[in-house]
């Protein structure tokens, strides 16, 4: 295939660019494609959770881009085991937005390992990178909850999702509840939650961007360690890591800078 | 016109024959000219991101077919692909004064999007869409 697709584009380019040449076309190509600089992104495993979904995303629009439009691949590819946990999603903001983005977390440690009485998890992402024009249409946060063979099948979990509001240095913070739902010990899968109301809140006040916290309930209401339950954290492997995905539509048309 | 003299009238005539005359003449040395150029058609340009060095940030696609639009609108333009009605009333008025009037330009008539998948400096991913990126099909204007 290589051969060919060789010989296919070689009708065009017969010699090597010279290193000035590939650095105005390079410069021509970032105008394009609205980047001020080329992007040197610190740690770039593309195997991790987050470009791994949006791979899936990327090959669900490309495969589909002649059909009037594509579905939101509600089994991703990175789910080896079990059902998504996940329900699916109205399509339309898949095929409306401009724009996808994912949001590796920020949180280097969990709070679960330090002596707090309540069992939780903290999240923090970074909006502040967002393109100019850009609307936020729809956002999740997804998690990944792993089997757990220690725990009783019929065991469920009531998992709780907030806001942060406010954080303060002598009792716990002050949060809203965005979302809460019973989960099997059995079930396996993506977990995700609605937090597009919560991103358009933080792109408009970044400095009240305080991040999510996540806290797990047993049925008598005791506070359960979100790990206890499966729930995949900074210690567990790349490809399950959580993440934040934002839909984004354009506000304004992009032109580009007169150089 | 409805509202033209019969002096006007006459020169509207007058300036007719002499239009046929000169597509007549203007055709015929089209015709016998011996460099045949190439007619207005899509060419493939193929933008490749790993030869600009670009595979440690951008994650799909490895390239992109861009496609580019190159060769002459010359007259007769109805045997040209996707010629505009304006392009061939632009020929026409080449031809009665060509040192003034430009020949219709060969230019992307219909445009597609790719979407790129790439990182930023943060390592966040980003999958945008952009529109008229690949041209699909060239034509005279």
């Amino acid at each position: 295939n290589f051969t060919l697709d060789n010989e296919v584009h070689s009708s065009f380019i017969h010699r090597r660019l010279k290193s000035q040449e590939r650095r105005e076309m390079q410069r021509e190509i970032l105008s394009i494609l609205g980047l001020p600089h080329r992007p040197r992104p610190h740690h770039h495993g593309k195997h991790n959770a987050a470009p791994m979904f949006m791979l899936d995303l990327y090959n669900a629009m490309s495969t589909e881009a002649d059909e009037d439009g594509y579905s939101y691949p509600y089994k991703p590819v990175f789910t080896t085991q079990g059902p998504p946990i996940a329900s699916l999603q109205d399509n339309n903001f898949l095929n409306d937005a401009d724009m996808v983005m994912s949001f590796v977390n920020l949180v280097e440690h969990d709070k679960e390992f330090l002596p707090v009485r309540r069992h939780h998890r903290e999240f923090r992402f970074d909006l502040s990178q967002i393109p100019e024009g850009e609307a936020v249409t729809a956002a999740e946060f997804r998690i990944y909850k792993d089997f757990i063979q220690e725990r009783f099948d019929n065991e469920t979990f009531r998992i709780s999702v907030y806001q942060v509001l406010e954080e303060h240095s002598d009792r716990e913070s002050d949060l809203f509840l965005l979302d809460s739902r019973v989960i099997w010990a059995a079930e396996e899968g993506w977990l995700v939650f609605d937090i597009t109301a919560t991103s358009n809140h933080w792109v408009l006040n970044p400095g009240r961007n305080l991040g999510l916290q996540l806290a797990l309930e047993s049925v008598d209401g005791e506070s359960v360690n979100p790990r206890v339950a499966g729930l995949i954290g900074r210690n567990g492997p790349q490809s399950k890591q959580p993440f934040m995905v934002a839909f984004f539509k354009a506000t304004e048309v992009h032109i580009r800078s007169v150089r | 016109s409805a509202q033209g003299g019969g002096k006007q009238r006459h020169g509207n005539r007058y300036k007719t024959a002499k239009g046929q005359e000169a597509l007549r003449m203007a055709n015929i040395a089209e015709n016998s000219s011996g460099d045949q150029k190439q007619a207005c058609k899509k060419h493939e340009l193929y933008v490749s991101f790993r030869d600009l060095g670009w595979q440690d940030w951008i994650i799909a696609p490895e390239g992109y077919a861009a496609y580019y639009c190159m060769g002459e609108c010359a007259f007769p333009l109805n045997s040209y692909m996707n010629a505009t009605n304006h392009a061939i009333v632009q020929t026409l008025v080449h031809f009665i004064n060509p040192e003034t009037v430009p020949k219709p330009c060969c230019a992307p008539t219909q445009l597609h999007a790719i979407s790129v998948l790439y990182f930023d400096d943060s390592s966040n991913v980003i999958l945008k869409k952009y529109r008229n990126m690949v041209v699909r099909a060239c034509g005279c204007h």
